[in-house]
């Protein structure tokens, strides 16, 4: 007794935003996780 | 948050996530593509009564046409990265793969505040990991499956086709599996992973190897299988390392990217899972994506702190599930892990 459920890739959300040209103003409004702000401070601007 | 005495953290960032499928709630049924999550244990659609506008993006569920519903009352809320979620509880019949679960609890979202669920091709998420990660108090799925007997072997497989070749938008390239594993989706023996702590699919990872050379968790540490999650995350500072170590530097989004042409040229990494080496290559841990006339080649790892009461946490999300089939035994509390 096995039930298979088809599954879809698609583009990600973050990917929509991309193309869309709204992931840079989304970003500004959101923090989705922790990455932007710890590389911040890693990678200050500049950095090469 | 802190749960009996215990500190959990909670994904929920489906900024990256890729992979749905079709489930259908009510009586008659009412469909709904949701994310299949190993990383967190509530299930939610959007109701009709929601007031934000991406649940007009979606469908919604309509409890009065529902000849099975039953009205719950109690209040959730889920807390993701970009946004919350606010609604409330019911219990009706889901079918998921043509199996017909009755009584399952599940959220209707009336508030979806975030601007990232306009975007998102799904309408809710289906959580498959352990009940200690639940928000919704009650059964998750597939717990409710094995309680009701409706599978014979409390076990669910995951294949993620990786379809590089595909244009932007993919017919059917994966696979959750009820029931038990489909030996057709993968290539040989499977290796078995206990589960350490039951709330994520969490198991021990003994390395993380760039090139052969053992670079991260030295000592060990602990790694989750988390459908949810698109990239593969760990500790900051490892991981931080590892983008310069694949010559990957930081967009103005908090992204990397590396020179599509240097594909060939960057180095393995290889994270070893009890005793067992799986080996990723820079085609398989590089996302290629097309952003008008270019092509952008992003890197598949990134930062995520998480705090867990033993060494940091890393996820192992779609880009190394991609790669290796997955099987979740609730049997016997493991992780399954075959060539895909």
């Amino acid at each position: 007794n096995l039930w298979s459920v088809p599954l879809r890739r698609t583009r990600s959300i973050r990917t929509r935003l991309r193309a869309d040209g709204l992931l840079n103003e989304f970003l500004k409004d959101h923090t989705p996780d922790m990455i932007s702000r710890r590389y911040a401070q890693c990678f200050p601007s500049g950095t090469p | 948050s802190l749960r009996l005495g215990r500190i959990s953290e909670r994904i929920y960032n489906f900024m990256d996530a890729q992979f749905y499928g079709e489930i259908s709630l009510g009586t008659p049924e009412q469909n709904f593509s949701v994310i299949f999550d190993t990383g967190s244990a509530d299930l939610w659609v959007p109701s009709s009564y929601c007031v934000s506008e991406a649940c007009a993006n979606h469908r919604c569920f309509k409890a009065f046409k529902s000849t099975s519903f039953i009205h719950d009352g109690r209040r959730f809320g889920i807390h993701y990265g970009s946004g919350h979620l606010l609604g409330t509880m019911a219990r009706d019949t889901l079918k998921i793969g043509g199996l017909t679960i009755p009584n399952q609890e599940f959220g209707e979202s009336v508030y979806e505040p975030s601007e990232a669920f306009l975007s998102a091709k799904f309408d809710g998420v289906l959580g498959l990991a352990y009940q200690s990660l639940a928000e919704i108090l009650g059964s998750p799925v597939f717990d409710n499956m094995i309680e009701q007997k409706i599978v014979d072997q409390p076990v669910f497989s995951f294949y993620l086709s990786r379809c590089i070749h595909a244009k932007l938008t993919i017919s059917p390239t994966g696979e959750l599996l009820l029931g038990g594993t489909n030996e057709a989706l993968y290539i040989g023996p499977i290796k078995w992973h206990p589960v350490t702590a039951k709330g994520y699919w969490q198991i021990r990872m003994d390395s993380v190897a760039v090139q052969g050379v053992s670079l991260f968790c030295p000592v060990g540490c602990e790694a989750i299988v988390d459908t949810g999650t698109s990239l593969i995350a760990g500790p900051t500072s490892d991981i931080v390392r590892l983008q310069q170590l694949i010559g990957a530097t930081p967009s103005h989004f908090g992204e990397f990217v590396v020179d599509c042409a240097r594909l060939s040229s960057l180095p393995q990494v290889t994270f070893v899972l009890n005793g067992t080496e799986y080996t990723l290559t820079s085609e398989q841990y590089i996302r290629k994506e097309r952003l008008g006339k270019n092509e952008i080649c992003f890197s598949g790892f990134q930062a995520v702190d998480i705090i867990s009461s033993k060494e940091p946490l890393w996820i192992l999300g779609d880009v190394f599930l991609t790669e290796y089939y997955s099987i979740f035994d609730k049997e016997h509390d493991q992780v399954g892990l075959a060539r895909a």
